[in-house]
């Protein structure tokens, strides 16, 4: 029974670091895992195959364009744990159209069956969904899992995805199996909060629940500048990651999202 | 002597938090300022004017697309210490093309003579820059700022960046003003580092400097949660802000950046 997760969130919020440490703990687990890069900046695998893989736009223009002569072994490649990696890739920064290379490679991946090769299939994608490109993946995903922090950006940005993910819910199968919370630092204000209030007010609010808290924790931030995760370095605590990877395996209950108006999202995180 | 300056930098790493503070202490030193929001999550200023304005696409739909029917007043709004602010917006997460509103609003706010009429334009872009629309901003700005924070994840990010500021340098005056640190955290391991020695080595890499440093401070993120800038916030540290404008105003040094390759990147900043 294939599963296929869809990995959303403000930029720079740890969807890559959550999702590459996610896609090891579920290959832990015994499933045969495709952790894909939908990003143009390809930085989704690098801690599992230890360097940035070719794209498949890197692949293509080998090619000549020529889609139908790319075979499975030209884009995926294995890594740590045996979880194999696919990076979408895309144009250099501010040049070229990177909503399409995203789509297109959804596509693609699709045409040459590899959704169905696989027990596990993770979509880590950028965080800004400027256009229906990026938003592709849901249409491949039964899964969304939305990645935020503790404060209002984040939270902001949770929002307009959980619009896109309940537009897409009319045509597709895809629902919110719910939010990770990451970077969570409790009691920073010295108050004895948990560093989750205000996530646990926005879910409960668009009607889901967490899947899961990761810790604000430096030894991640230095798992990535080791291009490791955190399960190849000795001595550190993987539980967060394992936690999810229990969670989401495990048949998540899943909504609709109800989302907010932006002036609701100040009313409810916001102080107004 | 009007400037212009564009922030662009990794997705969530602190650009809207920095430009808006920035803008008030460019304000408070005397200057005509104008924030403006390249992003479709329009959430750039509203720490400035205590709410989500109209947008430049919200007024257009309203006059039918009538664009020449638009006047200043419609799109720009004045807030906090007399700091002037638009916001570009787009369409909702996963529809449209949000380059392509960018790209349209820098260009009406030319012919609409906007650039002309403050001593300061400040362009806070998202972070995923993805197309050509969201690298339109290089091509009205004098002065590029990249914001990042002590890890991979943004250094890699920010490298791509300078690799858009470089090809745009060829065409227009854009050059790069260099680095703010953000979020620094000095002696995190406990080895009495100094919090940005990464960036130093990115910044050093790439032929620039630090424009200024910002530390992580978790007032700098319930600023956010209650929608002001730490200046209307009693006893905040705005120093470093402060000290931000203080080096972007008074003719900064600039370069054409020498971005790295990708692998050079990982031995760099990385381990390897
Ligand atoms: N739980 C965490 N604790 C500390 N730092 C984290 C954590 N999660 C992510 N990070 C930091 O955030 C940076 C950006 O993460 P990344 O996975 O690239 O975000 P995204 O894919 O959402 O853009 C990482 O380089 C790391 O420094
Ligand atoms: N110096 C800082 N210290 C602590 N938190 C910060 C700092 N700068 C930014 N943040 C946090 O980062 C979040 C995202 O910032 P934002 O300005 O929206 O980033 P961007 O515009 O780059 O996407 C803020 O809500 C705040 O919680
Ligand atoms: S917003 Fe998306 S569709 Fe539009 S040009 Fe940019 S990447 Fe392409
Ligand atoms: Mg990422
Ligand atoms: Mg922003």
């Amino acid at each position: 029974m294939s599963h296929a997760y869809a990995f959303y969130g403000k930029g720079g919020i740890g969807k890559s670091t959550t999702a590459s440490n996610v896609a090891v703990a579920m290959a832990k687990l015994g499933g045969k895992v495709l952790l894909i890069g939908c990003d143009p900046k390809h930085d989704s695998t690098f801690t599992i195959t230890g360097h940035m893989i070719e794209t498949v736009i890197d692949t293509l223009e080998k090619k000549n364009y020529h889609a139908e002569e790319i075979e499975p072994d030209d884009i995926i490649k294995t890594g740590y744990m045996g979880v194999a990696a696919v990076e979408a890739g895309g144009p250099p920064a501010g040049v070229g159209c990177g909503g399409y290379v995203v789509g297109e490679t959804m596509k693609m991946l699709s045409r040459m069956g590899v959704y169905e090769s696989y027990d596990v299939i993770i979509f880590d994608v950028l965080g800004d969904v400027v256009c229906g490109g990026f938003a592709t993946p849901l249409q491949w995903a039964e899964y969304a899992v939305i990645v935020t922090a503790n404060d209002f950006d984040s939270l902001f940005a949770a929002n307009r995805i959980c619009v896109a993910v309940k537009a897409k819910s009319a045509k597709y199968p895809i629902r919110l199996a719910g939010i990770i919370g990451n970077r969570i630092a409790p009691n920073q204000n010295g108050n004895g909060e948990n560093g989750h209030e205000l996530i646990d007010l926005f879910a409960n609010e668009v009607g889901t629940g967490l899947v899961g808290l990761v810790p604000a924790d430096d030894t991640i931030r230095r798992s990535r500048i080791e291009g490791k995760t955190l399960f190849e370095i000795e001595g550190v605590n993987t539980k967060p990651y394992e936690n999810i990877a229990n969670v989401l395996l495990c048949d998540p209950s899943v909504v609709i999202p109800t989302p907010m108006a932006d002036r609701r999202v100040f009313q409810v995180i916001g102080n107004r």
